[in-house]
C-alpha cells in the first residue's frame, strides 16, 4: 500500500527511543 | 462571553471526531527500538492488518479525540465514557500518513510507552482527512512545547 506524505511529531522527552 | 480563547497557547486544547482502528498492546523495549522511523511504524502497521491483529477499516463508532497538555483523551461521541487516556509524559511519538485506500483517509498512530518504560503500544485511529489529521499533529506539538516550556 503506497504510503504518501507522513507526518511525525515527536515528544522530545524520548527523542531518540 | 468576552472571554478570549485560543490565543493562549497554554490552554491549547482541541477536539476530532475520529474513528478507533485498534491497538497493538504491550510491545517490549527491544521492539519499541525498531519502531523508531516512521516508515519502519508504518510498516509494522501494514504487516499486523495483513496477518488480522488489526483490521483494515475501522468499525463505523465515531469517537471524540481531545488534545492538550495534558495529553490525548478518547471519549464516545456523547462524551459519557472516556475510552483511552494517553497522558502526554508517556506519549513517545505521533505519526500520521495516508490510508492508501484511496479515499483520502489518514491513519494516525500513537506510541505510548509505560512509566517504566519497558514496553510500548501502538493505538491507531483514522481521521476523516489529511488536514484533520495535520491539526492534531499541531495541537500535539504545541502541547509537548507547553510542557517542555513549564518544565524549565
Amino acid at each position: 500500500i503506497y504510503k504518501s506524505a507522513v507526518t511525525t511529531v515527536v515528544n522530545p522527552k524520548y527523542e531518540g527511543k | 462571553s468576552t472571554k478570549s480563547s485560543g490565543n493562549n497557547s497554554s490552554e491549547t486544547c482541541a477536539e476530532f471526531r475520529v474513528k478507533y482502528v485498534g491497538a497493538i498492546e504491550k510491545l517490549q523495549f527491544d521492539m519499541s527500538k525498531m519502531l523508531q522511523e516512521p516508515l519502519d511504524l508504518i510498516n509494522f502497521i501494514d504487516a499486523a492488518q495483513q496477518d488480522g491483529k488489526l483490521p483494515f477499516v475501522p468499525g463505523d463508532k465515531e469517537m471524540i479525540l481531545f488534545v492538550s497538555k495534558h495529553g490525548v483523551k478518547v471519549a464516545s461521541l456523547d462524551q459519557c465514557d472516556v475510552l483511552h487516556r494517553h497522558p502526554l509524559y508517556l506519549i513517545v511519538r505521533m505519526l500520521c500518513y495516508d490510508d492508501g485506500l484511496g479515499a483520502g483517509k489518514n491513519l494516525l498512530a500513537l506510541k505510548t510507552t509505560d512509566p517504566e518504560q519497558e514496553g510500548c503500544t501502538i493505538w491507531v485511529y483514522q481521521c476523516s482527512s489529511s488536514e484533520q489529521a495535520q491539526s492534531i499533529c499541531k495541537v500535539l506539538s504545541a502541547s509537548f512545547d507547553c510542557a517542555l516550556a513549564s518544565d524549565k
